[in-house]
C-alpha cells in the first residue's frame, strides 16, 4: 500500500484484485447499481459464518473527497496484511465481519475524473431542472426535509424528492436491514477533521451520548498520536451544523450504536485538490481511530 | 468538461455569532460551493467562488465586515503547481 500502487490502478480492478489475492479473507458483494448502472462494490472481509456481528465502513459518498476513497483502499490492503499479524484485528475478524464500500458514489466519482472535479453529488437528473443530482448525505430517511438539507435541485445539499430516492442510499439501506446484524456504521468524508456520532438532525442527545462521546475521544487522541493531527469532536449538530437525512442519524436509529462520521484531514489547505503526499498520513493516523473504535465494538457487543 | 480558471477559494474565520449567522445565510447561495462549512466562532470556513461571482461576493462580505484570506488563488492552475512541486521533490 505505497503511493504508486493508490495512483497507478483503477479502484475496481483493485478490489478484484484483493479478491483474487485473498479469496479466503476477502469476497466481493454487488450491493446494487448507481443511476448510471455502475456497480456499488463492497468488499467483505470474514473468516467465516453467516450473518455474524459486522462492521460497516464506507468512503468517498461525496465524489470529490478523494482522499476518502484513497484512504479506503489504503484500509482494504492493511486489512489483508495486518489479519493474522496485529492481535486487535485478528481478534476482531475471528468473531466479526468488516464490509467496506470503497467508491460510495460511483457516477459522481467518474464525474470528478472526467468532467468537474469539483463534483459532490449524485448524477440523476432531477425533473424540471437542469440542475443533476442530490447530496446523499442529506437523502436518508432520518428527519427527512428538516432543516440543514436544502430543497434545490441546484444546491450543493440539495436532499432529493424523496428518501432513499439514490440508489447509492437505497442499496445501503437495504443491505443494512437485510443483514440485520451491523453493530458499527462508519462514513468516511473530508476534509474538515472531525469525528461525529449522531444526530445531526435533532438536538435531542442519543442515550448512549456518554459512551460516543468518549469513544471520539478516545479515538482522536490514537489518531492524532501519529502525526498530532487536530480533531474536533461530537455531536453531528453541536459540532458542525443542524443537517437532516444525514447517514449516520438513520443507521442509529436503525439500532446500530456505534455509528460515527469522519471528516479526515486536510492540514495542507488545498481542500479537495490535497497533495498527493498526503494521502497515505491521512489514511495511516485514520487507520489508527478505526481501529479503537472496532476494538471497542469488539469489547462491547449488544 | 467544467473548468475553474480564475476561481479562488476564500478562507473565512468568524469573528462573533452574528459573522456566523449571515455565513450560514450564505450556504444556500448558487454562486458559492462551500467546502468546509459554517461551524463556529474561530472555526474556519472555506469557500469556492467563480471568478464571475467574485465581486459579488467580496461586497457581500464586506457589508459585513467579514475579513477574508485566499487559501487557493487560481483553482484551475492548482494542479500544475502541485505536480511542480511534485517533480521538484523528486
Amino acid at each position: 500500500p505505497d503511493s504508486q500502487t493508490v495512483a497507478s490502478f483503477q479502484i475496481y480492478s483493485f478490489q478484484d484484485m484483493l479478491v483474487a489475492e485473498n479469496p479466503s479473507l476477502v469476497s466481493k458483494i454487488v450491493i446494487g447499481q448507481s443511476y448510471q448502472g455502475r456497480a456499488l462494490n463492497v468488499l467483505k472481509f470474514s473468516t467465516g459464518g453467516s450473518k455474524r456481528p459486522a462492521i460497516w465502513i464506507d468512503t468517498g459518498i461525496h465524489s470529490r473527497e478523494w482522499v476518502t476513497q484513497a484512504s479506503g483502499t489504503w484500509f482494504a490492503k492493511k486489512i489483508v496484511t495486518d489479519y493474522g499479524k496485529d492481535p486487535a484485528l485478528t481478534a476482531i475478524l475471528n468473531k466479526m465481519d468488516i464490509f467496506l464500500e470503497i467508491v460510495t458514489n460511483p457516477d459522481g466519482f467518474y464525474y470528478t475524473h472526467n468532467n468537474n472535479r469539483m463534483w459532490r453529488k449524485t448524477r440523476k437528473p432531477n425533473p424540471g431542472s437542469s440542475c443533476v443530482g442530490v447530496d446523499p448525505n442529506r437523502n436518508w430517511d432520518a428527519g427527512f426535509g428538516g432543516p440543514g438539507a436544502s430543497g434545490s435541485p441546484c444546491s450543493e445539499t440539495y436532499r432529493g424528492t424523496r428518501a432513499h430516492s439514490e440508489s447509492e442510499v437505497k442499496s445501503i439501506v437495504d443491505f443494512v436491514k437485510a443483514h440485520g446484524n451491523i453493530k458499527a456504521f462508519i462514513s468516511i468524508h473530508s476534509y474538515s477533521q472531525m469525528l461525529l456520532y449522531p444526530y445531526g438532525y435533532t438536538r435531542t442527545p442519543v442515550k448512549e451520548q456518554a459512551e460516543l462521546h468518549s469513544l471520539a475521544k478516545k479515538a482522536i487522541t490514537d489518531l492524532a498520536s501519529l502525526y498530532g493531527t487536530y480533531y474536533r469532536y461530537g455531536s453531528i449538530i453541536n459540532t458542525i451544523y443542524q443537517a437532516s437525512g444525514g447517514t449516520i442519524d438513520w443507521t442509529y436509529n436503525q439500532g446500530i450504536k456505534y455509528s460515527y462520521t469522519f471528516e479526515l484531514r486536510d492540514t495542507g489547505r488545498y481542500g479537495f485538490i490535497l497533495p498527493a503526499n498526503q494521502i497515505l498520513p491521512t489514511a495511516r493516523e485514520t487507520w489508527l481511530a478505526l481501529m479503537t473504535i472496532m476494538n471497542h465494538t469488539f469489547k462491547n457487543p449488544y | 468538461r467544467e473548468t475553474f480558471v480564475g476561481d479562488k477559494v476564500l478562507r473565512i474565520i468568524p469573528k462573533n455569532e452574528a459573522q456566523l449567522s449571515f455565513l450560514k445565510s450564505m450556504e444556500d447561495m448558487p454562486e458559492i460551493d462551500v467546502w468546509r462549512g459554517v461551524t463556529e466562532v474561530g472555526i474556519p470556513v472555506d469557500i469556492r467562488v467563480p471568478v464571475q461571482h467574485l465581486p459579488v461576493v467580496k461586497v457581500h462580505l464586506q457589508s459585513q465586515d467579514i475579513q477574508h484570506s485566499t487559501m487557493i488563488e487560481d483553482l484551475q492552475g492548482l494542479p500544475s503547481q502541485l505536480h511542480q512541486n511534485c517533480v521538484g521533490a523528486e
